[in-house]
């Protein structure tokens, strides 16, 4: 249901050109639970952003549902990523003049809801990440975990198929973590395909699957420990 | 050499009053490796905030070397602060048009080191964590991971008395990670007195005394494991 063919990204620096992503090529079939580890700088992030329609590759392809996404023109890509992706991203990217309920409604509000539903829905998502009594409050009035729980309560909300998630743990506590990850298996049951970039071993081995970087280039695809 | 007297934080909200820190008292005595764990929200960058000078609390005294430090005007806190703090915030805090050299350089600038000094210990000290070839790369053209590698490069430029650290290791994968607790092991044998904020109960167990909150209270306050 996802994939990408041969797909590398480059950035032209003045004094040098440094290689992001190098011939990747690999398929996630839907419902696949996919862990993606490597050193920093490695490539994860620019990985996941490519394979979310986010960032066009230098060159090679990426496919969701059999549509080369980079091959659509913004609006057609923006679309098919609303309608099927839901992003975690490693800079959770808040709205910083929204409060926590508003920043969770946005995707509500994209994609139609009602108005009040948007508001009850928003509130449950976040009552769920413990956030119930933080939904007046600006990002700047959150700690950074809690940021990263709006950024995972805004994923959310509207069901998506496909789950791209950049370090949903990374700056959570062990047992909100676990948490984190307990609702990653859940969706991941429910059907739906989830990508998620971590730096914890141990969250690595909940995944089905566990892909290693190392210098742009995919060096592992093995199994979970726990499978 | 750093302490908080019954410090407390509240922020008041339009419909509740937050406690951030509820009546701290520690005692941080020079060359102490002290880790601050606990839940998300529950008031660590905060505390650590405060002990560096940069929120004045609600109530309640900070001390750095006998000196109360909100009792000083804002320059007389900041040039303490240059002076004996080195800090590495939970979010970085990187100049976005300055280059990673440039943004290592800035604390060295207002030292008054001499720029073709300034440009070279930069640069030495970025090699030191793995960054010798992003020297001119700006923090949006950076891996998050990198990012704070930069920062905490900077924090080490003016050889601090005092760390401060957020979460250093919390974007970093495990040998990075591994290798930035080395360091801070290092700069503790030198004689420097050090405050790590982790998430990572293996980090944690790496400092000399743990102390952990919840809901804004030090619960609890003990020697590492390792010791
Ligand atoms: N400007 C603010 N206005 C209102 N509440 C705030 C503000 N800043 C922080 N808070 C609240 O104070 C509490 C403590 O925040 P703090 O950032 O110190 O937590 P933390 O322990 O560092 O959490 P994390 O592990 O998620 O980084 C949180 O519940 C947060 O919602
Ligand atoms: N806009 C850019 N311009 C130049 N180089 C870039 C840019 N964005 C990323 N890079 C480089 O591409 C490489 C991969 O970055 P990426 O963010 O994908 O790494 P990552 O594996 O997510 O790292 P981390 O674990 O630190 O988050 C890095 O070496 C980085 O310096
Ligand atoms: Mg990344
Ligand atoms: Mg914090």
């Amino acid at each position: 249901m996802l994939s990408m063919q041969n797909v590398t990204k480059t950035y032209e620096m003045h004094r040098q050109k440094v290689v992001a992503l190098d011939d990747a090529t690999l398929e996630i079939p839907e419902g696949d639970f996919v862990s993606l580890i490597g050193p920093s700088g490695s490539g994860k992030s620019s990985l996941l952003v490519m394979l979310g329609g986010m960032l066009s590759p230098t060159s090679g392809r990426v496919m969701l549902n059999d549509q080369s996404m980079y091959d659509l023109d913004a609006d057609g890509r923006a679309r098919m990523r609303k309608a099927n992706i839901g992003f975690v991203f490693q800079t959770f990217n808040l709205i910083p003049y929204l409060s926590a309920q508003e920043n969770v409604q946005v995707p509500l509000y994209l994609s139609g809801t009602a108005a009040a539903e948007q508001r009850e829905r928003a509130a449950e998502l976040l009552q769920r990440v413990g956030l119930g009594d933080r939904l007046d409050h600006k990002p700047n009035e959150l700690s950074v975990g809690q940021q990263q729980r709006v950024a995972l309560a805004r994923m959310l909300a509207n069901d998506p198929a496909v789950i791209l998630a950049d370090e949903p743990t990374g700056n959570l506590d062990p047992e909100t973590s676990e948490q984190v990850i307990g609702y990653f298996e859940e969706f991941n049951r429910e059907g739906r395909t989830i990508v998620m970039v971590t730096h914890s071993p141990a969250a690595a081995e909940r995944a089905k699957r566990v892909l290693k970087l190392r210098d742009g280039k995919i060096i592992d695809d093995r199994a979970s420990l726990q499978q």
